[in-house]
């Protein structure tokens, strides 16, 4: 179904923003 | 960490619920000691994603002729509107001022915003698939109900040609189901109902023909062979009932039941 894709997609996209916000926490901690 | 009722939901929202997590703990672990790093790139691939998800989702309204998911998509798809604004808020913010904590506090806010809206919009589609299984059900069930006014081998001949791909459908969507849930015991109530209608139903089809030859040889023990299809008739009600029931139910019914 092309909602579950729209829905992986946005998923995938938060995910690495996440990372993206994390890494420099990370590396202080 | 919340529980995801099918394997589908769960592959897609289970990676993001553990990085939303882990985001709020480091967050608070280190405050606001170093500067968060520029976010203007993955913020805007959250943004079109979201934009196609709202495209795909009132495409998914307007083709659906299931009235309570037209009512209830429609909000799911505005928060997770409202959620990616709110990124695009930190975004800017941090932009100005990458140690801003309100922004950082928009960040979570949104990820978060995402997650729920996005599993409640999976929720939302999830829950009309399951409605479109019942109602294969429920057409068996309106065939069982008939089953007790079958006189003639013609009318048994065509009671077997409307009942046959019903049951075949329901079987086959059941059986799908079941292999998607994550609560293993809603999984294996599915397969022993599903067993239990498949063997029924060759029983049946064999009491009805029984039932059928006594009243042209006469009609004695009428009486006890309609009560035998009765019976199997009703066995076979009971396990769709249970069925339908099961297949309504999410792992968080079970756990406030329990």
């Amino acid at each position: 179904e092309m909602i579950l894709e729209a829905a992986k997609s946005i998923t995938t996209a938060t995910s690495a923003l996440i990372k993206a916000a994390s890494a420099a926490q990370r590396e202080l901690i | 960490m919340p529980v995801f009722h099918t394997k589908t939901i769960e592959s897609i929202l289970e990676p993001v619920a553990q990085q939303v997590s882990k985001l709020v703990i480091l967050h608070e672990e280190a405050e606001d000691g170093i500067p968060m790093p520029d976010l203007e790139q993955p913020v805007k691939s959250v943004s079109n994603a979201v934009f196609n998800l709202v495209k795909v989702g009132r495409d998914t309204i307007n083709s659906s002729d299931d009235p309570i998911l037209r009512q209830d998509m429609p909000g799911a798809l505005v928060r997770v509107e409202r959620s990616s604004r709110l990124l695009e808020e930190a975004s800017g913010r941090l932009k100005d001022d990458p140690f801003s904590p309100p922004a950082r506090k928009l960040l979570i806010e949104g990820s978060g915003g995402i997650l729920q809206a996005t599993s409640a919009l999976l929720l939302c589609f999830d829950e009309s698939e399951v409605r479109k299984i019942i109602r294969e059900c429920h057409r068996v069930l309106d065939y069982l109900a008939v089953a007790e006014v079958i006189g003639t081998l013609d009318d048994l001949v065509q009671f077997l040609r409307d009942l046959s791909p019903c049951l075949s459908r329901v079987s086959r969507e059941v059986s799908a189901r079941e292999k998607e849930l994550t609560h293993q015991v809603h999984s294996e109530i599915l397969i022993r109902c599903l067993d239990e209608v498949k063997t029924l139903a060759p029983i049946l089809i064999c009491s009805m023909k029984i039932y059928i030859h006594i009243l042209t040889q006469g009609g004695k023990g009428a009486e006890e062979a309609a009560e035998n299809r009765n019976y199997l008739a009703q066995r076979m009600t009971d396990e769709i009932n249970e069925i339908i029931r099961v297949l309504q139910l999410t792992s968080y019914d079970e756990e406030q039941s329990d």
